[in-house]
C-alpha cells in the first residue's frame, strides 16, 4: 500500500458516499445515470468474487464489502425506492454497447484464461467506460447538479491517483498490471473534458453547464 | 477449481 493508492481508494470512497447520501437526503436520483450505477455494481461483483476465498488484509476485504453493499444499494434506491425521479427519458445509453465488446475483450486479452481472471479483466475493462452512460446523460441534459460534479469529481480523481500508484509501484517494486494500466489510462481520459469544465466552472462557484 | 492470479488492488 502506498499513499496515492490509499488517497485512490479514499476518493473513490467519497465518490460512492457523496451519491448515496445526495440520493437519500434528496429522496431524488435527477441527473443521475442509473446504467451507470447498474454498471458500478457489475464491476464490483466480477471483480470482488475472490472476497471470500482469497484474503489480502482486513482493509481489502472491508473495503470491497463497502463498495458493494453502496452500490447495490444506490441501484436499489435509484430504481426501487425513489423511482418516480429517476430520468430514464435522458438516461438512454445501450448499456449492452458497452458489456458486449469488453466480455469479449476480456476474453480474448487477459492474463490467465481462468473463469476468476477473466471476470477480473471484465471487471477492469467495464469500469474504464461505466461512466460513459453518466457523461452521456450530463451531454443530453446539457448540466449537472454540483453534488452530481463533486461525485464525478471524486471519481475520476481516483483512477487517477491510481495511475500515479502505478507509476509509484513499478519503480519502487517493480510491479506493474498493463491490463489495470491500459483500461486506466481510457478510464482517465473519458473524464478529461469534466475536469477542464468542473475546475473552470465548478470551482468558481458556477453551476456545471455544458454547451449546448 | 478457480485459480485465476492475486490481484492485491481493489
Amino acid at each position: 500500500m502506498n499513499i496515492f493508492r490509499l488517497l485512490g481508494d479514499l476518493s473513490h470512497l467519497l465518490a460512492i458516499i457523496i451519491l448515496l447520501l445526495k440520493i437519500w437526503r434528496t429522496r431524488s436520483c435527477a441527473g443521475v445515470s442509473g446504467k451507470s450505477q447498474i454498471l458500478f455494481a457489475l464491476v464490483f461483483t466480477t471483480r470482488y468474487l475472490d472476497l471470500f476465498t482469497n484474503f489480502i488484509s482486513m482493509y481489502n476485504s472491508a473495503m470491497k464489502l463497502i463498495y458493494l453493499v453502496c452500490s447495490y444499494a444506490t441501484v436499489f434506491l435509484m430504481y426501487f425506492k425513489f423511482k418516480a425521479t429517476y430520468d430514464s427519458n435522458h438516461d438512454t445509453f445501450r448499456m449492452e454497447f458497452l458489456v458486449v465488446p469488453v466480455g469479449g475483450l476480456a476474453f480474448l486479452v487477459n492474463h490467465d484464461f481462468t473463469p476468476l481472471e477473466i471476470l477480473w479483466t471484465f471487471s477492469i475493462y467495464l469500469e474504464a467506460v461505466a461512466i460513459l452512460p453518466q457523461l452521456f446523460m450530463i451531454s443530453k441534459t446539457g448540466e449537472a447538479e454540483t453534488i452530481t460534479s463533486h461525485y464525478l469529481f471524486a471519481l475520476g480523481s481516483y483512477r487517477a491517483l491510481y495511475i500515479v500508484n502505478w507509476v509509484f509501484r513499478f519503480y519502487t517494486e517493480g510491479f506493474f498490471d498493463l491490463i489495470a494500466i491500459v483500461a486506466g489510462c481510457v478510464q482517465t481520459i473519458l473524464y478529461c473534458d469534466f475536469f477542464y469544465l468542473y475546475i473552470t466552472k465548478v470551482l468558481k462557484g458556477k453551476q456545471l453547464t455544458l454547451p449546448a | 477449481g478457480w485459480k485465476g492470479t492475486t490481484h492485491d488492488e481493489l
